[in-house]
């Protein structure tokens, strides 16, 4: 993947994808069941804005298999890590 | 817990969350 | 991105996948500062693990800001979204 800039030449997007993250990992953490861990963790980083929650598992979990699943497939880790065959099809494509 | 929770117990007593595309990381031992 | 199975159809990386999102959640409350939402969720996962952080701000961050980056620098989105110029050089190529 390309590098990223070094640390403080904050990319244009960087804002919007901290808030994008902090709004999927409380979703995470409420599809996940850690409801106490969720309403903690909004209070902790004083969000204000109300939340319309997505399907379970939520965002997150879905990219997240999707990413690990193509990680697991990679030519040089797939010997050693599970992984579904779409992923080595995608890999392999 | 939901079906989507991690296994309660992870098959490391000791996990680190280190960046998996680090050359010295090892998936086998995780 | 390859559509993954349907409900239930577990990929076999699913549950290290699984496994490896609390992890790096867990990590990433502790770096935004959310301490006791992230021993909080230590705990309704019932993991009594000890756990090494990597360095701040730790993988999910790092890497959902290279996904979103990328995501607002699709051909389809850039005219709306901020993006890097790398993101969209990556795109393009």
């Amino acid at each position: 993947m390309y590098a990223k800039g070094g640390k403080g030449s904050a990319v244009p997007s960087d804002g919007q994808a901290r808030e994008k993250l902090a709004l999927y990992v409380y979703e995470y953490l409420l599809h996940v069941g850690a409801q106490k861990s969720a309403q903690t963790f909004l209070s902790e980083i004083r969000w204000e804005k109300n939340i319309t929650l997505g399907e379970p598992p939520g965002f997150l979990h879905s990219w997240w298999c999707v990413f690990w699943d193509l990680y697991c497939a990679a030519p040089d880790r797939r010997e050693t890590c599970d992984h579904a065959g779409e992923a080595k099809a995608f890999q392999d494509h | 817990l939901s079906e989507y929770a991690p296994p309660p117990n992870p098959n490391s007593d000791h996990l680190v969350a280190a960046n998996p595309f680090d050359d010295n990381y090892n998936t086998v031992s995780y």
